[in-house]
């Protein structure tokens, strides 16, 4: 494992410990999507179903049980914490789920490395991860009202993603065998909406909109 | 199998 992987999954995992802070400590998930929360968890679960049948390595088994049981902790927190629920903006957050699962399932069953339920269920969550943030990208255009953990947030997701195209420039050239061409792509596009996303947040950061923590 | 290539990924 390259230094570029590794700063990504920390980046990664270091998004999940500031979503879980901002929820746990201000017991407030406002600004926050739930559709893109359980996007995440949905493709978390469907990529990790290979934990019951193949072993990388320790570090993966335990990082993938961390983003299992930290998106499904997050959607808790969200849906029953009894202060926590009461903050979630329901009337903002009106993305459809079936709008991005849709298209990631049949492109999933279109283009795929090989035609079995493993193998199309993870290109799935490939797909879908791409997609997965735009409807917190949708929230934060209605709201225009970002504080400073979810911006962070979106920071850390994105670094996640710059950094694993780096990876990827780097195991392109050491690792001859190594050609992920789906992930690639998918990769890039996800990382393309996340520029999309920084964009807003520096408008809503420019227009002096609930940035200070208090 | 190209399959399991790059599955060492998270």
């Amino acid at each position: 494992m390259n230094l570029f992987r590794l700063a990504g999954d920390m980046s990664h995992l270091f998004s999940i410990v500031l979503i879980l802070l901002k929820i746990y400590t201000s017991k407030s998930c406002a600004g926050l999507s739930m559709k893109t929360q359980e996007l995440y968890t949905l493709v978390f679960v469907t990529r990790y179903l290979d934990l019951f049948y193949s072993y990388v390595s320790l570090y993966n088994t335990v990082m993938k049980l961390i983003f299992l049981a930290s998106s499904f902790g997050i959607l808790w927190y969200m849906r029953y914490h009894k202060q926590v629920k009461q903050t979630y903006d329901r009337e903002q957050d009106t993305f459809r789920h079936y709008i991005l699962v849709v298209p990631c399932a049949v492109l999933a069953l279109i283009v795929n490395n090989e035609l079995s339920v493993t193998e199309v269920l993870w290109t799935f969550s490939i797909y879908l991860e791409a997609v997965a943030i735009l409807p917190q990208l949708v929230l934060l255009q209605r709201t225009k009202n970002v504080d400073n953990l979810t911006g962070q947030y979106i920071f850390f997701l994105g670094a996640y993603r710059a950094l694993y195209i780096l990876n990827w420039i780097y195991r392109y050239w050491t690792e001859p065998k190594y050609r992920q061409y789906l992930v690639w792509a998918a990769g890039l596009v996800q990382t393309g909406l996340y520029a999309d996303f920084f964009y807003y947040y520096l408008k809503s950061w420019q227009a002096g909109e609930k940035l200070r923590l208090p | 199998s190209p399959s399991s290539e790059g599955k060492d990924e998270l």
